[in-house]
This record gives structure tokens, C-alpha cells and sequence, in this order.
């Protein structure tokens, strides 16, 4: 009984309702590793740290939480006819985010998967929007807002970074409840054509392979105010 | 004055740091969290008379207490508290598959004085 009642007392000093029950572990993104691998060595050395400023991104900040994207994909088969290759309403629930205080950073990361070792790679165009409107799942295309990024990768490398600041700032106006992106990926086949190798369809591959997070910084100023002392 | 020499065994009943670990382990918090395996929880605790107001880390106002509670016993003697604290940063996962790394300060009791 005893140990119940502590139990409860320090999650509740940790911020949470009750212990988290998590099914599996999600995967833990390097950057977060390296954030507290390295706050483990400076409290071993005794070094005095700046709680409030995450140097590795280059924000303040006293609270990085990484959401999983829960979208759904809009074309599971082939090349559609305006010839993208993948069109998925990225959903990330940003009431997850409770915490008094202002966000500093939204990061969205897109992991198109490995690098193939075939040397020749369709080239991808990518364009990110944000939603206005869902719409409905499955019937009818989202309403598109504004562009948010339009690249060209030479194929699936890995990790690519956006740094969303418009919706830092939507999120620190009105604390939006959630974020709907639109990631749409097409091939440029030029690159691909005539290629008597076998290779595997490069849309069945993004769509099998893209995983999405977003990682969230935020900074509670009474955390991280210097002179305040916390109450007890 | 000179300062009296402490005898011999009165040093661990004098105020020190006291190691306590807290492994999430013994908790069942390893479940949910990610790293790190637990965190001192060390605290202070022992005895501040005037003698140690003198020399340890200790603040001026001790000393004074100290001395005040010589002069009249109805002040209280100097309390051991920690004069020198750390943060702990915790890697963890919540129950909306949000993985989250939270720094929380003044977690670490590094020293202690009267």
C-alpha cells in the first residue's frame, strides 16, 4: 500500500495521470538518445547544464516529445494518373501536448527508407501541404492550404528534416488540437526508363517503407525562469 | 577560539550527503522507461553544531544560528539541507505511443551543508 501511494506521488511529480502501459516500445529517434546520453555524462562529470536550452537542435526548451504520425495513405496502387507515386494525410494529435508553456520547435521527419544498392534510383519530387480539410476518408481528396516544402531527392536516402515554424506559431496563437499534413511523392520516370533490371516497383517500396514522426520542443517558463524556485 | 578537534565517530552523525539510488526497475517503471536505469535520490541529513558552522559549506546564518542556539537553547540549532543540486533528464514513452524526453531540475543532491 505504501509503495502505491508513492508510486502515485512521483508520477504525478513526473507530469503523468498514471504509469504509461505501452504494448511495445516505440522507436527511439537518435537525437533523443544523443540528447540524454549526453545530459547522463554531464551529470557524471558534475558539469552544471542548462536545463532549458537543447543545444543539439539549437532551441530552448525543456520538454522533447516525439509524436507518430496516425494518417493514412490516399492511393495504395500504382502510379496514379497524375503520376504520383504516393499521396498520404499525415495525422499527428498535438493534444497530447498538456504542458503549460510555449512550443519552440516542430520537426517533422520523413524516413523514405534505405538507400537502394541499385545505383539507379528514380528521382522523387515530394510537395508538403497543409490541410485545410480532411475530407472524407477513402470518398473524396483533402483540401489542400498552403505549400509548406517542394523538393527533389535523388532517390529514398534515409531521413529528411522540415523545420514547420508556421505551425509554431499557429500552435502558440491557439494550441491546435492537431496536425494534418499532405505528402505527396511522385517518380520522375525519365530516369528509370529503359532499364532491362528487374527492380521493384519504387512506389510499392516508399509505401511500404515511409515512416513519418514529428518532434515537438516546448519551453515551460516556470521550469526554466533562473530566479524562480519551484514550489514544493 | 580554537576549533575544538571532533572526536573520533562523531564525524557520522555530523551533516552529510546519504547515497540512495531509485532503480526504475524495483518500481516496474523499466517498462516505460527508456533511459535512464533509475536516479540518485540522495538526501542530507545529521547533525550542524557550531563547530561545523565553521568550516564545512555552510552559510553565515548557520553560523549565526549556531551560535544564537548556544546563547539561549530555545533557538533552534542549524538544519542540514543540500547546498549544491543537479537535473535528471528521463527518456520515456506515455500510453499515446509519444516517446518523451523531459528534463526536470534540482533531482540530484550533489552536497549538503549546514
Amino acid at each position: 500500500q505504501t509503495s502505491d501511494f508513492q508510486d502515485y506521488d512521483f508520477l504525478q511529480f513526473l507530469g503523468l495521470e498514471k504509469a504509461p502501459s505501452p504494448h511495445r516500445f516505440q522507436p527511439v529517434p537518435r537525437i533523443l538518445r544523443k540528447i540524454i546520453r549526453a545530459r547522463e555524462a554531464a551529470a557524471a562529470s558534475g558539469a552544471s547544464q542548462d536545463l532549458c536550452y537543447v543545444k543539439e537542435l539549437g532551441v530552448r526548451g525543456n520538454l522533447l516529445r516525439l509524436l507518430p504520425d496516425q494518417g493514412f495513405f490516399l492511393n495504395t496502387q500504382k502510379p496514379s494518373q497524375d503520376g504520383s507515386c504516393l499521396q498520404k494525410v499525415l495525422y499527428f494529435n498535438l493534444s497530447a501536448i498538456k504542458e503549460k508553456g510555449k512550443l519552440t520547435m516542430a520537426q517533422l521527419t520523413l524516413d523514405l527508407g534505405p538507400r537502394s544498392y541499385y545505383n539507379l534510383q528514380p528521382e522523387l519530387v515530394m510537395a508538403l501541404s497543409v490541410v485545410q480539410d480532411r475530407g472524407v476518408r477513402g470518398r473524396s481528396h483533402p483540401k489542400l492550404g498552403r505549400l509548406l516544402a517542394q523538393l527533389s531527392v535523388p532517390g529514398p536516402q534515409g531521413s529528411l528534416q522540415f523545420n514547420l515554424q508556421g505551425v509554431v506559431k499557429d500552435w502558440n496563437r491557439n494550441r491546435l488540437k492537431s496536425l494534418d499534413l499532405y505528402l505527396q511523392i511522385l517518380v520522375q520516370e525519365d530516369r528509370y526508363s529503359g532499364v532491362n533490371v528487374q527492380l521493384e516497383n519504387p512506389c510499392d517500396r516508399l509505401i511500404r517503407s515511409l515512416h513519418a514522426s514529428l518532434l515537438v520542443v516546448t519551453l515551460n517558463p516556470k521550469h526554466c525562469h533562473p530566479s524562480s524556485r519551484k514550489r514544493r | 577560539a580554537a576549533i575544538p578537534v571532533v572526536p573520533k565517530g562523531f564525524c557520522k552523525n555530523l551533516c552529510h550527503r546519504h547515497q540512495l539510488f531509485i532503480n526504475f526497475q524495483d518500481l516496474g517503471w523499466h517498462k516505460w522507461v527508456i533511459a535512464p536505469k533509475g536516479f540518485m535520490a540522495n538526501y542530507c541529513h545529521g547533525d550542524c553544531p557550531f563547530s561545523m558552522t565553521t568550516y564545512l559549506n555552510s552559510s553565515n546564518y548557520a553560523f549565526m544560528q549556531a551560535l544564537m542556539h548556544m546563547t539561549d537553547p530555545r533557538v533552534p540549532k542549524a538544519v542540514c539541507v543540500p547546498t549544491k543540486l543537479s537535473p535528471i533528464s528521463v527518456l520515456y514513452q506515455d500510453n499515446d505511443k509519444n516517446v518523451i524526453l523531459r528534463h526536470y531540475e534540482d533531482m540530484v543532491v550533489d552536497e549538503c551543508g549546514c
